[in-house]
Formats: structure tokens, C-alpha cells, sequence
């Protein structure tokens, strides 16, 4: 998979 | 949202709320590190402005202004409450031999390079060595009160559950976030010697001290 960014975590 | 990750969420909270009722309680921030507490104040605002600018759930959003105001209040009890029970003496990790590489390293390695991607790559990278100054300063006075550590371990826990919460992201959604697994395994990394005494000397009715 590519590399996403985990802004919804905290 | 997996099990993982919420149980790793209220493990943070916890952790936060376990440290405000230690100072509250005993009207003393003695063997606190006023200095992570403003690294981890630090941490949350670079990392929260998205509350601005990016709706993502209420839960996100309320969860995010409750770690802000813990945090807040907590540097608020140390350096201004309860300031004078404050153990500054001992505290006296140097705050440039983590912000200066953190910065750098923020500028150099992230998603974009746009203010609002490198405040988030600087909170994430930060965060992986807030806790070093409270390590620091249990390893100079050789101790710590039994309170402190069940925060440091509930701070570690959460730690170790985001891990468990990528590993199963990386096999159920596809999803892997590169910067921020590695400033987790790092930081998960910084806390293992302390879960080894944590197991060994505290969950067995002992303080924690060091030889």
C-alpha cells in the first residue's frame, strides 16, 4: 500500500 | 476505528487524567518534569490546528480539545499552581538537544512541505522524545513515586496499542503512515526499560528505584 498521512488519529 | 486504537486512546486519557488527580490530590508536582509536560503541550497544539481548518468526527474533535486542556492545565499546575513544589533542580534535561534535531529533521523529512504538514511532522517527531526529560530526571533522583509510574506506564501503553493499531490497519485498510510508525516505534523503543521495572518492581507492591 502507499504511505497516507494518519491525521484522523490523534 | 479498531479496538487497537480506542483502548489506545483511553490509555492516553488516562494517563493524562492519572497525572492532574496525582498533583491535584497531593498539591504537589514533585518528580514531574515540568519539561515534558510542555514538550507534550507543544506536541498537541502543532498537532491540532487541523481542529481549525479540518472536521473529521466529534469524537476526534472532542477528544483532541480534551487532550489540549489536560495538557494545558497540567503545565498550568506545574509552573504556575503548585509551582513551588516544583523540582526544577532536578529537571534540568536541555530542552535544545531535542527541539533542535526535531525541527530539523521536520523541515527534511515529511509529507509536504507546507506550514501546516510540517507542524504535523514536528508534532509527531517530537512526541517521540517529549517523555525523555521525565526519564531523565527519574534516572538522576533514582526514583519515583509509585503514582508516577502508573502514569508513565499507561503513557507507554498507549504507545504499544498504536503499534497494534497500525499492524492491523496496514492489514485491513491498506493504510500505513511511515513517519508516524517509526517516531512510534521509537518511542515505544524509550519506554521498554522502563516497562521492565515497571513489572518487576512495581506491579510487585515495590517502589520504583533505581540501584
Amino acid at each position: 500500500p502507499a504511505p497516507a498521512s494518519g491525521k484522523d488519529e490523534l | 476505528m479498531n479496538v487497537f486504537r480506542i483502548l489506545g486512546d483511553v490509555s492516553h486519557l488516562l494517563a493524562m487524567v492519572i497525572l492532574l488527580v496525582k498533583i491535584w490530590r497531593s498539591k504537589s508536582c514533585a518528580g514531574i518534569s515540568g519539561k515534558s509536560q510542555i514538550l507534550f503541550a507543544l506536541v498537541f497544539t502543532s498537532r491540532y490546528l487541523d481542529l481549525l481548518t479540518n472536521f473529521i468526527s466529534i469524537y476526534n474533535t472532542v477528544m483532541k480539545v480534551v487532550f489540549l486542556l489536560c495538557a494545558y492545565v497540567t503545565v498550568y499546575l506545574i509552573y504556575g499552581k503548585f509551582r513551588k513544589t516544583f523540582d526544577s533542580e532536578n529537571d534540568s534535561f536541555r530542552l535544545e538537544f531535542l527541539l533542535v534535531p526535531v525541527i530539523g529533521l521536520s523541515f527534511l523529512e515529511n509529507y509536504s512541505f507546507t506550514p501546516t504538514e510540517i507542524l504535523w511532522t514536528f508534532s509527531i517527531y517530537l512526541e517521540s522524545v517529549a517523555i525523555l526529560p521525565q526519564l531523565f530526571m527519574i534516572s538522576k533522583t533514582g526514583e519515583a513515586e509509585t503514582i508516577t509510574t502508573h502514569y508513565l506506564f499507561f503513557l507507554g501503553l498507549y504507545r504499544a496499542l498504536y503499534l497494534a493499531n497500525w499492524i492491523w490497519r496496514y492489514h485491513t485498510e491498506n493504510f500505513y503512515d511511515q513517519i508516524a510508525v517509526v517516531s512510534g516505534v521509537v518511542q515505544t523503543i524509550f519506554y521498554c526499560d522502563f516497562f521492565y521495572l515497571y513489572i518487576t518492581k512495581v506491579l510487585k507492591g515495590k517502589k520504583l528505584s533505581l540501584p
